[in-house]
């Protein structure tokens, strides 16, 4: 390690790592760390070099979390405290119906799921989404629901499983929080396959509103306001989830 | 027959040890034939040396810290010794050679949290319970 290492007793001959050892040393602590056993891809391209979304909000967890690090053993308090691991989804694909296309409007959002390690169990999920305040006259009250996409169908609307509503402003500006956890007993069964989250946005009196029109950001957000996926692991010897 | 103690024993201090000092029968921080009494020594793992910032985003490193040195009889209180050991290191003293003296380690740990990009470029957070010694004894 890199602080001041003891002093081998007298006579100990002080034997230096060869390099296919010091390889084999690291590729044991990779996996004591559950680190993926090589570097990064080349570094990305500039413009997407700046902060995302994604990262700086599990910037913020690292160091709420390091923070209590050291109460490690004590009683389990909810939430962050009880996460053995937090795994962030950057949206992968976009699929809007807005203005023009038939109602209900609807932004669909993937993520790929294969990245999940087996043997976890999802303790808490949630869909961040960024909202800058409406530009256009819309009713002052609008309800924001999020559905999972359960299965496409080719002649009918999609079947879909509720999982949260959030009642908001036009005006408010700021990250809405979705909760889908629900959705996360599904992604046990099938790890292999994307999980689709489909966002409706209506007034009070039931209109849908296009989402984007309700200043709901999508992927063509600046990288620092992209929608992203939070969840939250505890390893557990039995793949079902604990009820919250 | 138990040595005799080559000098009176301190008086006994009612505070805990310091996680890096753990006085023993002596004063200072060597039990017999030189060697150190039990306690914990610094050790930094650092993922900077090891060239793995390129997916690592925090931390650079973290203490980890490891345990060594003698638990000789007497343990006192200040070794952070079980009962038990207490017990091996006094029939360790009778027969040298059935018997080993208990050994130095840890006796509480925490955790560290490690956040990475995995090969999707998502970023993980992963904590992870007893990779940090916080005290050491003898057991």
């Amino acid at each position: 390690g890199g602080g001041p290492s003891p002093h081998p007793p007298a006579g100990c001959p002080q034997r230096r790592l060869g390099p296919r050892e010091r390889r084999d040393l690291q590729r044991e602590i990779l996996a004591v760390l559950g680190l993926p056993g090589r570097p990064r891809p080349r570094a990305p391209p500039a413009a997407a070099r700046l902060p995302a979304s994604a990262p700086l909000f599990m910037l913020d967890l690292y160091h709420a979390m390091a923070g209590d690090d050291d109460e490690d053993g004590g009683p389990r308090e909810r939430g962050l405290g009880r996460a053995d691991l937090v795994m962030s989804f950057v949206n992968m694909v976009e699929l809007d119906r807005t203005l023009g296309h038939q109602e209900p409007h609807w932004k669909e959002f993937r993520f790929d799921l294969t990245q999940i390690p087996a043997g976890e169990t999802v303790t808490a999920a949630e869909f961040r989404i960024y909202k800058l305040p409406s530009t256009h006259p819309l009713n002052r009250t609008l309800h924001v629901s999020m559905f999972e996409v359960v299965r496409e169908q080719a002649n009918r609307e999609s079947d879909l499983f509720f999982l949260d509503l959030q009642t908001l402003r036009a005006e408010d500006e700021g990250w809405l929080v979705l909760d889908v956890t629900a959705a996360s007993d599904r992604w046990l069964l099938n790890r292999n396959k994307d999980l689709g989250l489909r966002l409706f946005v209506e007034t009070e009196d039931g209109r849908s509103v296009d989402p984007g029109l309700a200043g709901l950001l999508g992927r063509r957000a600046p990288r620092s306001k992209q929608p992203f996926m939070v969840t939250f692991f505890r390893e557990s010897p039995n793949p079902t989830r604990v009820p919250r | 027959a138990v040595r005799s103690l080559r000098r009176r024993l301190p008086k006994k201090s009612n505070e805990l040890p310091q996680p890096n000092k753990l006085p023993g029968i002596f004063d200072d921080a060597h039990g017999s034939h030189g060697r150190q009494v039990c306690r914990r020594h610094e050790l930094y793992v650092s993922f900077q040396d090891l060239g793995w910032l390129d997916w690592v985003i925090a931390p650079q490193g973290y203490s980890a810290y490891y345990c060594e040195g003698e638990c000789s009889f007497p343990l006192d209180s200040c070794m952070n010794a079980t009962n038990h050991a207490i017990v091996q290191s006094l029939v360790h003293l009778m027969k040298p050679d059935a018997v080993p003296k208990a050994c130095c380690a840890p006796t509480k740990l925490s955790a560290t949290s490690v956040l990475y990009y995995d090969s999707s470029n998502n970023v993980i957070l992963r904590k992870h319970r007893n990779m940090v010694v916080k005290a050491c004894g003898c057991h």
